[in-house]
């Protein structure tokens, strides 16, 4: 089944 | 020092409603632009991002800016305590430990004050990329808020596909399955029913419908609602405000 993904492996800290 | 009024304290009230259920404590930064929040929700799925500019105040003063760490639900606490139609301000000191609200009822010569402790809060921040995203659509946001709440009756998760012929939520669980399409139409009457999708090409994305629930709670805030997908990245769901918005990044369910 498909995982939920979390935003921080999109968007980098600043 | 930060001033700023709203001729109805139901402004405030909506958005922090809109925002409460996913937020703990994250920092407000006021500058002479207007206020802008941006913070992660406690599992990490969704990144909100809110911006109120100055012009959507009745009045607004910032000199300098002003970081005001909140818990949020401290915050819709007080704000509970206010009228929908009084008049509120928010004033902070420079350097000061507390936020004082106002409500004032200006029929009835009331004035409430409350102050709000303030903390110190080390937050991280994250760099939203520019992106053009492959589609986008702008809907009813009741409409949307309705189609999840019809579907998480079947399941824990929704996907939606998004192509020319228009948008297709679908969900399916032990009892069943279920789906509803909308295609793209204009509604001359009733400008918030139209269906605008923008594509570069199609999309299919699922995401958790309770997360998709919460980020709907911001249908009071606007009539409509702009999804913006990409294959394997987050969902932008924005709701616009009269002078900013609130933003919701939502991570997606991935195969493998």
């Amino acid at each position: 089944p498909p995982k939920q993904a979390t935003i921080m492996s999109f968007f980098a800290k600043k | 020092m930060l001033e700023a009024k709203l001729d109805a304290a139901s402004q405030l009230k909506k958005i922090v409603e809109a925002i409460r259920d996913m937020l703990g404590e994250c920092n407000i930064e006021c500058n002479e632009t207007g206020l802008a929040l941006q913070s992660l929700d406690k599992s990490h799925i969704v990144l909100v991002s809110l911006l109120l500019g100055s012009d959507g105040f009745s009045e607004y003063r910032c000199d300098r800016g002003v970081t005001l760490g909140l818990n949020i639900n401290s915050l819709a606490t007080v704000l509970r305590c206010a009228n929908n139609d009084d008049i509120l301000t928010l004033r902070s000191e420079d350097r000061a430990n507390e936020l004082i609200l106002t409500f004032e009822d200006s029929k009835a010569d009331r004035i409430s004050e409350f102050n709000l402790r303030l903390m110190d809060i080390d937050q991280e921040y994250l760099a939203i990329p520019e992106t053009e995203y492959a589609a986008t659509v702008v809907m009813s946001a009741a409409v949307l808020q309705r189609t999840l709440r019809d579907l998480s009756a079947l399941s824990e998760a929704v996907t939606i596909e998004i192509d020319k012929e228009g948008i297709r939520f679908s969900a399916e669980g032990d009892l069943g399955k279920g789906s509803t399409h909308f295609k793209p139409c204009v509604d001359m009457e009733n400008a918030e029913n139209s269906i605008n999708i923008t594509l570069s090409e199609p999309v299919s994305l699922s995401f958790n419908l309770q997360y998709f629930s919460n980020i709907t709670k911001a249908s009071s805030l606007s009539s409509t609602v702009t999804l913006q997908m990409t294959a394997g990245m987050p969902a932008q769901i924005e709701y616009k405000l009269p002078s900013g918005h609130v933003r919701y990044y939502f991570a997606p369910k991935i195969e493998d």
